[in-house]
């Protein structure tokens, strides 16, 4: 944007790197302290007993709790909040779980396909009694085709801030002031990643679609799982995730 | 905003 100065973005960088570091919910260290603490044959054949009722309870929870962290982040967001609350929740409506769903490569061992699920890594087999291993395998495929890119910390706070702040959502009011948000923080994605020699990236980001498809599976998933179970949804599964995803 | 009011509430909360 010709109206944004080098200092505009500058700001802008340092905003939301400091909005991520205050809401990524697990820290880098640790949960790269823990990598090769996997869940035991047992363990993981405990998971597979559970009834899909608790599977489903327990994963609304951890997605829930991922998503209260990303609504944090966007508020901290400098921009976020001046935009009109119809817009705000739109993109939060859209974005969350794309959200969730990029920032999960930093709790993913590609090494071993797994990911960091209750306090140890797991692999998509403990997750069979959910009965949706075509989606689970898709987004472990999705996390391992993000690992290969070696995300810095830096760089998946700009990413996940313009997966959140796209001006192509449907049902935006003010699409323009959006527009000029998601403007400058490509402008200070770029600027980061040639600062860092990291432009390569750039060709290699999953495309918009993929990201979309996965919420996509994920909430024809849901909605099976409610045909099966209307009251369990009703009763116990988040408010939240209702709210977003049914 | 009925339909949202879970995200309405947490957007407003400031103390969060």
């Amino acid at each position: 944007s010709p109206n944004s100065s080098l200092t505009e973005i500058e700001h802008l960088t340092q905003n939301v790197l400091k909005s991520y570091r205050e809401t990524c919910q697990l820290r880098l260290e640790d949960l790269q302290l823990l990598r090769w603490e996997t869940f035991t044959k047992e363990e993981v054949g405990s998971y597979q007993k559970k009834s899909m009722e608790e599977m489903w309870e327990r994963c609304a929870c951890h997605i829930t709790e991922a998503i209260q962290y990303v609504v944090e982040f966007a508020k901290r967001m400098s921009g976020f909040m001046d935009l009109c609350q119809n817009d705000q929740i739109v993109l939060l409506k859209a974005g969350a779980m794309e959200v969730v769903l990029v920032r999960m490569c930093r709790a993913f061992n590609s090494e071993n396909r797994t990911v960091f699920f209750e306090g140890k890594y797991a692999s998509p087999e403990l997750f069979k009694s959910l009965g949706c291993n075509e989606l689970i395998n898709s987004i472990f495929d999705f996390a391992h085709s993000l690992s290969s890119l070696h995300f810095s910390e830096n760089e998946i706070a700009l990413f996940t801030a313009l997966v959140l702040i796209n001006s192509n959502r449907p049902w935006l009011q003010e699409k323009s002031k959006v527009e000029r948000l998601q403007n400058n923080l490509e402008l200070a994605f770029k600027h980061m990643l040639r600062k860092n020699h990291r432009e390569g990236i750039l060709a290699k980001l999953p495309p918009k679609g993929k990201l979309r498809n996965l919420c996509y599976q994920h909430m024809e998933k849901l909605r099976s799982f409610r045909q099966m179970y209307p009251i369990i949804v009703h009763a116990v599964f988040p408010p939240l995730y209702k709210e977003l995803f049914s | 905003k009925e339909k949202h009011k879970i995200l309405h509430r947490l957007l407003q909360d400031s103390s969060s």
